[in-house]
């Protein structure tokens, strides 16, 4: 596996805040959660009507996913493995790398 | 060798450097590869100027990928114009005149330490390697570390942020080393285009306020020409404009940093997508998303020759 297989279970997580409620509780699972934020690139800039993506490591995802529940903030799942997407990606570099 | 490259896979930072060499060996007429420094990992910097070599002083175009380790789309998009630029000048009389006419100065990567990094260790880093030595994090965003709006408004101070800013401006020796280039080329750049992903964008400045740049009509028609452009490829649709509007007032990036600096045309964009593969954009994905956007870059190298 690429990268040793470590993104295995991780997800990317759209939500598009309708206020500045949500905008807020975004921002606050953003600093807890310690996500990796695709985009916008700065959790300053997070605006309400904005798509925001989250990657989200596996231990986080359910805890997550369920303060959005909470929150009755909706959310859709972009990715839901990571580490299937990347291995796509690169599916010739790998099979190169079997060459 | 050259013609047997593969400019539909993603390649690691060793590959590019290697083609980059075999690519200045073949095309002496064209190619002139140098270093404009080194990187915090002791890395060279390479630059490829490509352009009809003349004797006379051109006009150039600066175009660097790769400013985000993270963004792969990027360093390919620079391998595919320099690939399409050598291969189409004796079929297309646009390339053959942008080539006798123009320098274009390519730097496919910017950021060499953070994308070897995200090849062999966290494909999702994003900023540079530097070290800190009061933090563990490493890194600064090498698009926040310009002396520009300097560490403001979607910048951070915390070395640990993705978007940290550094501790002063140019601090960072890739970021230092750039500059210090297009400061001593100034009067021939005549535009500045860095290649980023995730939003299929085409900015220009100002990111750091919402004034109009004096010559908003020149590089409005540029940005507007280019998105055209590129549509006609795939019809992919570009949103552009200045960054401030079409984004959010952020502080000052590279783009801005450039067009203070004297550069007329200062561009940022934003390749595909916008969410469904994110920084994971397929292989199969390289071709039409550098085709497109080659000829967007075209559109706005040939408004350089006009006069506006």
């Amino acid at each position: 596996y690429l990268y040793n297989n470590r993104y295995a279970g991780d997800q990317v997580i759209r939500v598009i805040p309708h206020n500045d409620g949500e905008v807020e509780i975004l921002k606050s699972l953003y600093k807890q959660l310690e996500v990796d934020l695709w985009q916008p690139n700065s959790v300053s800039i997070i605006t309400e009507g904005a798509a925001v993506d989250l990657h989200i490591d596996r231990n986080s995802s359910g805890i997550f996913r369920s303060h959005l529940q909470q929150a009755k903030i909706p959310y859709k799942v972009l990715i839901s493995n990571l580490q299937k997407e990347i291995e796509k990606q690169s599916g010739s570099r790998s099979s190169r790398k079997r060459r | 060798s050259e013609s047997e490259y593969d400019y539909e896979v993603y390649h690691s930072l060793e590959e590019i450097q290697s083609w980059m060499h075999e690519i200045n060996r073949t095309h002496p007429h064209f190619v002139n590869m140098f270093s404009i420094g080194q990187s915090f990992e002791g890395r060279p910097l390479y630059v490829l100027q490509l352009g009809k070599k003349s004797r006379r002083d051109k006009k150039a175009v600066w175009i660097d990928c790769g400013v985000h380790a993270r963004e792969w789309i990027g360093p390919a998009f620079c391998q595919w114009f320099v690939k399409e630029a050598l291969h189409s000048y004796h079929s297309d009389p646009v390339t053959r005149r942008l080539m006798n006419q123009l320098y274009f100065y390519i730097m496919p990567v910017f950021n060499v330490d953070g994308y070897h990094f995200s090849w062999t260790k966290d494909r999702f880093w994003r900023k540079t390697r530097s070290k800190n030595s009061k933090f563990h994090c490493r890194g600064v965003d090498a698009n926040r570390n310009w002396k520009v709006k300097w560490c403001e408004e979607g910048a951070s101070s915390h070395p640990c942020d993705e978007t940290y800013c550094g501790p002063y401006p140019e601090s960072e020796p890739e970021v230092k080393a750039v500059a210090n280039f297009l400061r001593k080329q100034r009067k021939r750049v005549k535009a500045y285009i860095s290649i980023h992903a995730y939003a299929q964008m085409l900015l220009y400045p100002y990111s750091y306020k919402y004034a109009t740049i004096p010559n908003f009509d020149c590089v409005e028609s540029a940005a507007h020409n280019a998105v055209l452009a590129l549509y006609s490829a795939y019809g992919v649709r570009y949103r552009y404009g200045p960054a401030s509007t079409t984004l959010y007032v952020s502080s000052g990036s590279s783009m801005d940093w450039a067009y203070k600096n004297g550069i007329p045309y200062a561009f940022a964009f934003e390749l595909r997508d916008t969410g469904y593969f994110g920084f994971l954009l397929p292989e199969t994905l390289i071709n039409p998303t550098c085709t497109e956007t080659t000829r967007a870059v075209k559109t706005i190298s040939a408004s350089l020759l006009k006069k506006c």
